[in-house]
């Protein structure tokens, strides 16, 4: 509930046309990795604050804060399937409504599971909490 | 193993409003 926090490197974005699907966001990914082995930089390091509210990231070095996503905007998230360290989610942007995967790579693949399960944990808390409220 | 780690979320795009 006061969520957990986990540091990663943001790969980078990419857009998606669907919500949801393991093609859909495997191809995403590839994209990202390649984009970001192209460009030749360090990823940045990303604190990402996991918690039924939602996803909150800050800068590791700067503390500053980049981003917060709210869990209604969340619609998927997923350890990817050939880099098994690189755990991804879909949201919504709230500034255009488009669809946004973003890819972060972990230490290790048992980072990525335990960061999605997490993710996974905050919807089923996040689904119990909308349905009191209703 | 083709076991994949991915979930859809429940409350995507719902609100306390709706």
């Amino acid at each position: 509930l006061e969520g957990m926090t986990f540091n990663l490197r943001h790969l980078g974005m990419t857009l998606v046309d669907q919500p949801k699907g393991e093609d859909l966001s495997a191809a995403a990914v590839k994209r990202i990795v390649a984009t970001a082995k192209a460009s030749g930089k360090k990823s940045e390091k990303v604190a990402l604050k996991v918690s039924p509210q939602g996803i909150v990231l800050h800068d590791s070095l700067t503390n500053k804060l980049l981003e917060k996503v709210s869990i209604y905007r969340i619609s998927y998230c997923t350890v990817d399937k050939l880099h098994d360290k690189v755990f991804a989610y879909i949201a919504q942007s709230t500034l255009n409504g488009t669809l946004e995967c973003h890819a972060y790579l972990c230490s290790k693949r048992k980072v990525a599971q335990a960061v999605a399960l997490t993710v996974a944990q905050a919807f089923t808390v996040a689904f119990e909490l909308w349905q009191v409220a209703k | 193993n083709t076991n994949t780690i991915h979930f859809d979320n429940p409350v995507y795009q719902k609100t306390t409003e709706d």
